[in-house]
């Protein structure tokens, strides 16, 4: 409707966005969500 | 993994992990969407009889990575009644257990939402006696306009009106809660049958044959007179006194428009005092 | 379902809805690639879609909170508009439909200009911005509540509901009413079908200034406020008709 939007910006972009927001939610739980596994030290304590 | 908060607010908290073979058409499962939608829009009320969800974080692979959460609760009902002692519960506690179950429900109620799920399993309970309903994943925003999908609850908890593939309301939840009230005294389920059909046998063998007109018109399973069993709840539950009773019945009611809802319930003289 | 058309679940709901306004001037504040005309574009073909697959009636209006929500906090090029439009209407099938629409069938929508691909990650930005917080109230949950309080006949009740449905369709196409609680949206909506239904009854409540009264105490607005937005809305749909015409 308001133009063709460029691919690989776009694809790049939005890869760039999601890490960020995963990043941001790793740093508050101290937890790599992505790994599946603790990030010490941080606010919470973790146990298996 | 669970943790517990170094600083204030000092709460525990838990991970659950999902790992969602998705194809790629499809992106965040619907189920999840709305499971994780209803925690949030439920959250605001921050009530104590729900569980809380504190955190989404979804990584695509191959696979869907859903990763939640959740304030930690150490065990569920199952585990709880399965550890109970052999004297069983005392009236105390099933009226506290009881008061705190149906005050979820009516909060999810009131909110438009029908569990659709409830089970032991899914009631989860602190180690200071806090109740709280878990697992919404079949629950979904109740509008008397969408056509609810008939993959409800588990078997042994599953009201009559689902059984027979008829059109359901908020009122399966309350069929749940009656037979989780029963099983606070029995400790063990009320009903547990391996078919749909021995389910619905089972039922009306012990809360009796309902009146014709109650049977739903356009359910998969034809009226039978002859289910009639010759046994009745308060035989099954020889110990109930009156009041309790009449509560579990009012829940066990086979139609669902004469089902009591979860605020009456609340009013019950069992929960006097 | 009588345990969920009482004023117990009106009165929560009125609570809750808030939690889901867009910011009124979110073109102002934080878009700058984006103007009002836009958004209407983008809206009707969002319409014409959910028309098109027959989406149960819930879903646009719901769509089209989750697209205000998020030009509320994101700032977005104009280029990606109509990417961001099919990802709010897979959300919104997702919570409303048994059958939900594929992104396949949405970037054919687009004459595929978008990639299934990016309509998945895009899906998860979305997610992310409106924080998983999807169960937004909308108009349609009022309508019903509105109408059971109101004494006419089950078949004129029929007629109404599509109506004041309709009327939700078009307030969530206009910049107006962006920021309109959907309590309002709805009480204007089904005011607007009872004025334009030219309905009667024995007693008084449907007459025009009775109805905006009594709806406007159910919703807890200012009688006046309401008044505003039922011409609004009747305005709205002239100058609608008159384009269809000229179309």
């Amino acid at each position: 409707l308001f133009g063709m939007p460029n691919h690989e910006e776009l694809q790049r972009e939005l890869s760039e966005r999601l890490r960020e927001i995963e990043e941001a939610k790793s740093d508050k739980w101290n937890f790599d969500f992505a790994a599946h596994r603790p990030l010490p030290p941080g606010r919470y304590k973790w146990e298996p | 993994y669970k943790a517990r908060a170094i600083r204030e607010p000092q709460r525990l908290v838990a991970v659950k992990k999902l790992n969602i073979p998705v194809d790629s058409e499809s992106g965040i499962p619907a189920f999840m969407i709305r499971e994780v939608a209803l925690l949030k829009k439920i959250e605001f009320f921050n009530h104590p009889n729900i569980v809380k969800l504190l955190n989404v974080s979804a990584t695509w692979k191959k696979t869907l990575d859903l990763t939640l959460v959740f304030e930690y609760v150490d065990q569920d009902l199952s585990t709880f009644l399965a550890k109970a002692p052999q004297t069983g519960l005392s009236r105390e506690m099933i009226k506290n257990l009881m008061v705190q179950l149906l005050q979820g429900l009516d909060f999810l109620h009131v909110n438009m939402l029908v569990h659709r799920d409830l089970k032991p399993a899914n009631v989860l309970i602190s180690g200071q006696g806090r109740v709280k309903i878990a697992d919404f994943g079949l629950a979904r925003i109740y509008t008397s306009r969408i056509a609810l999908t008939p993959c409800v609850v588990t078997l042994w908890y599953r009201a009559p009106e689902v059984l027979l593939h008829s059109s359901y309301t908020s009122s399966v939840d309350m069929w749940s809660a009656g037979c989780i009230f029963a099983e606070f005294f029995l400790l063990r389920p009320l009903f547990c049958c391996l078919s749909e059909v021995q389910q619905l046998q089972k039922i009306i063998e012990v809360i009796g044959l309902p009146p014709e007109e109650d049977w739903p018109a356009e359910s998969a399973v034809a009226y039978s007179p002859n289910w009639a069993g010759d046994r009745t709840l308060s035989q099954m539950l020889p110990n109930l006194d009156l009041e309790e009773n009449e509560l579990l019945l009012k829940l066990l009611t086979f139609n669902p428009l004469k089902r009591i809802p979860a605020s009456k319930a609340l009013e019950h003289p069992f929960f006097k005092g | 379902d009588a345990n969920l058309l009482n004023d117990r679940v009106l009165q929560t709901m009125l609570k809750a809805e808030d939690n889901y306004l867009p910011s009124a001037n979110y073109f102002k504040c934080v878009q700058k690639d984006i103007v009002p005309y836009m958004r209407r574009i983008v809206a009707t073909w969002m319409l014409e879609v959910c028309e098109e697959q027959k989406c149960e009636e819930e879903v646009f209006p719901l769509a089209m909170n989750y697209l205000d929500r998020f030009l509320s906090v994101e700032p977005t090029k104009k280029s990606r508009l109509q990417l961001l439009g099919a990802t709010c209407m897979f959300l919104a099938s997702k919570m409303k439909e048994t059958i939900p629409l594929t992104a396949e069938k949405l970037c054919i929508y687009t004459d595929n200009s978008i990639r299934p691909s990016e309509l998945l990650q895009m899906e998860l930005l979305t997610l992310n911005k409106l924080k998983w917080d999807l169960a937004s109230v909308t108009p349609h949950d009022f309508i019903e509540h509105f109408l059971s309080k109101l004494p006419i006949h089950q078949e004129t009740k029929q007629i109404l509901r599509k109506h004041a449905q309709t009327f939700v369709a078009l307030c969530a196409t206009d910049v107006k009413f962006i920021a309109s609680p959907p309590s309002m949206v709805a009480a204007g909506s089904v005011a607007a079908a009872v004025q334009g239904l030219h309905l009667k009854s024995t007693d008084s409540i449907l007459s025009s200034q009775n109805l905006t009264d009594f709806l406007s105490q159910v919703i807890k607005s200012d009688p006046d406020c309401l008044r505003a937005c039922q011409e609004q809305i009747e305005s709205l749909l002239e100058s609608s008709l008159r384009q269809a015409q000229q179309q």
